[in-house]
């Protein structure tokens, strides 16, 4: 239960930085958020940073939900 | 070690964007 409560948050999340649906969160997707979140444009950068593990300059929601994985976890 | 560092850095910065989400999500009906 507690891993599907996470992968819903986790897709939940990750609709929120892709509103278009373009199944990928591009650095540009995450710096429109500053206008929607107490974080600053730096905080955002390394946000992106660190989810985006394999470097491209895209985050998948494999990478997103792996991110987000480790922050639930960590919580319960 | 920087690069532990760097780990605790990053981890701090998620946790604060998911909170920030969190109560987004929570805040609004």
């Amino acid at each position: 239960p507690a891993q599907r409560a996470m992968l819903t948050k986790a897709q939940e999340f990750f609709q929120t930085c892709d509103p278009e649906g373009k199944g990928f969160i591009a650095r540009r997707d995450m710096q429109r958020l500053h206008s929607e979140l107490p974080l600053s444009l730096r905080d955002l950068e390394d946000v992106f940073d660190a989810l985006d593990t394999d470097g491209n300059g895209l985050l998948t929601p494999a990478e997103f939900t792996s991110g987000f994985s480790h922050f639930f976890y960590s919580q319960v | 070690d920087p690069n532990m560092k760097a780990g605790a850095t990053s981890e701090g910065v998620l946790a604060n964007f998911f909170n920030s989400l969190l109560s987004k999500k929570t805040g609004s009906p």
